[in-house]
């Protein structure tokens, strides 16, 4: 599986749609400080399947809306879609109904205020429990120890060993 | 169950001595399971001893110190299971320039060894210098976020709060 | 005890504003006491809207405006209860340069019209230019550490790693 | 009160005593990752009265001795002392009763493997209690809101609003 591009709009600091390439080896995120690198990061975990607001730096999951700035109205509505490249489809694959035989995948988010979020996978209302296997399966997950949240670098030297061998668990 | 976790911590254990001493150029640190008796409160303990020190408690490890042990066991698990995608925010945020230059050498070679793509957030100009593409995040508008793809020669510019 | 306690928050209120508005070039930011009627349970409520942006939860402020505002805070206490030294160990790690030339400046200023003394750890160059005198810790012998008085034109060859 | 100088001897990475002038203004504290600037900082906080192990980055008030490098053997002993200058002597302050006439003060605190703690004022023997006094006075103590350790200063951001209502009452 590859990551192919992040299309954010309505997100947090992003309100109108805006798109970021994800290319091969090491792309930079760079700018000055609260201009939204983090949240970037955010809408990514967000679309992976993230249930947790307050691990979105939220109180309700309605804080990832746009809430509007010192010239904008809040938004009620934010999407997030991820582009995918798959490898070609074999026999257990298939196993995972819910995929479609393209090897291009997109994969998004929505969520209006008060009303809920809704997956969709190529276009297809899917669950969000299908959006959570499809990239644990791939070792991407939202909670996957490759991504790690600002200030969060130190966190598996100060975890509990405990928590450590969940780490381990996940990759096993 | 058990035998597939003893495993995996092998292989992410010898992952992780490797790392540290590439990331500290010297030193010794390795993992242990302790209270596998039990798998369900098992836990993973880290030994860590830069070069030329003793070793320690890891709590008494340095600001920095601490940010490379756990980017070493990050990679480690990384390359036990590889990932698609790797994000990094501002990770190198504790690190005197000698070891950024260290971080930076090992993401260009996991770069150039695995598929994984990498996503790095970073302030630090000799991180952006290695990154084979820079996005900037600009608010160009108060409040308001866009992403533009930034030249090389540009990044500087970028760095700086309106 | 009471009216006291509030004595105490009108000033840290008061500076607390100011400083914000310095340290983030405007924007509008006050504390509020809560719960005031059992001052066992009261407590200190923050909120702050950098510029251009709209009043939000303080979780949500970025890493780099979460150490600003921090740093707004420290100071509105330090300037309503002077205290003889102050100490402070790498707070400038998340801030852009533009914000750490801000928080430089600041210092500079609380240098001047007081007292106090400070003890600024940094590996930020600019932070490091605008010092009054330098100490270097040196690890020379490995695992032993030594202070010496270090000259402002040595000071790059200090920040590298053995 | 003025803070004038720091010797360190025997504490965590100082094994050799070496010593910290504190003058006017800024003193910068530069060096590479591991070096020990963040010991400095600790051993400041230790000779102020500081009792918990654990806000020393230890297990136990022993970890604070030199537990020994690559090259030489742990130490037995650790000691801090740390020169001040004091406001010459009014009728209220000759009220603690263990501050000598003179303007120069130095207070020093050693620690033995397994034996604890003494501080000494002057050379004389006091009580850690007289030493917190102290510097509670001067709003300075090992726990006031003007000494920031590493990676400690959005903790005023993310406590809880009592926590911070225990600083304005430390401030009163
Ligand atoms: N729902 C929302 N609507 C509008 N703005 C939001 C929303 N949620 C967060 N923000 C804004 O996003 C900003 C934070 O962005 P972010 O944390 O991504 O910054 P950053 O680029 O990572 O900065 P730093 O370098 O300091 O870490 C905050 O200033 C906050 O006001
Ligand atoms: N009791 C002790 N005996 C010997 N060495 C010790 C002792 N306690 C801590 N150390 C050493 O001190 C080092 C940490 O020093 P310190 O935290 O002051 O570094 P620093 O200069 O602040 O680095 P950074 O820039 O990464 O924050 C560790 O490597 C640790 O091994
Ligand atoms: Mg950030
Ligand atoms: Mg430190």
């Amino acid at each position: 599986m590859e990551f192919i591009r992040l299309r954010v709009s309505g997100f947090k600091s992003f309100c109108d749609a805006t798109e970021l390439e994800i290319g091969p080896g090491l792309t930079g995120i760079v700018g000055p400080n609260g201009c939204g690198k983090s949240n970037v990061v955010e809408a990514l975990r967000w679309v992976m399947g993230e249930s947790s607001a307050k691990g979105l730096r939220g109180g309700e999951m309605d804080d990832v809306i746009f809430g509007g700035s010192g010239l904008r109205a809040p938004y009620d509505l934010a999407e997030v879609a991820l582009g995918l490249k798959r490898p070609p489809v074999t026999g257990d694959d298939a196993a995972i109904a819910v995929l479609p035989k393209s090897e291009d995948l997109e994969i998004s988010r929505r969520i209006g205020r008060g009303t809920g979020s809704l997956y969709r996978l190529n276009g297809r209302e899917v669950r969000a429990r299908d959006i959570q296997l499809l990239f644990a399966d791939a070792g991407a997950g939202s909670k996957s120890p490759a991504i790690v949240g600002q200030g969060q670098v130190g966190f598996i030297v100060e975890a509990k060993p405990e928590e450590r061998r969940r780490l381990l668990e996940e990759a096993a | 169950a058990r035998t597939r976790l003893e495993a995996v911590f092998e292989d992410v254990d010898r992952h992780f001595r490797h790392l540290f001493q590439r990331l500290f150029g010297g030193g010794k640190a390795h993992l242990r399971l302790v209270g596998m008796d039990d798998p369900l409160t098992a836990g993973l303990e880290l030994d860590a001893m830069p070069p030329g020190k003793k070793l320690q408690n890891i709590r008494l490890l340095s600001g920095g110190e601490k940010s490379l042990t756990a980017l070493a066991l990050v990679f480690a698990f990384f390359l036990t299971q590889p990932s698609p995608l790797c994000v990094l925010d501002e990770v190198d945020a504790a690190l005197d320039d000698a070891n950024v230059e260290r971080f930076a050498d090992l993401l260009e070679e996991m770069a150039k060894e695995t598929q994984t793509r990498f996503l790095v957030v970073t302030h630090h100009p000799l991180t952006m210098a290695r990154m084979h593409r820079l996005f900037g995040v600009t608010m160009a508008e108060r409040g308001v976020s866009k992403l533009v793809s930034v030249a090389f020669d540009e990044a500087e510019r970028f760095k700086e709060s309106a």
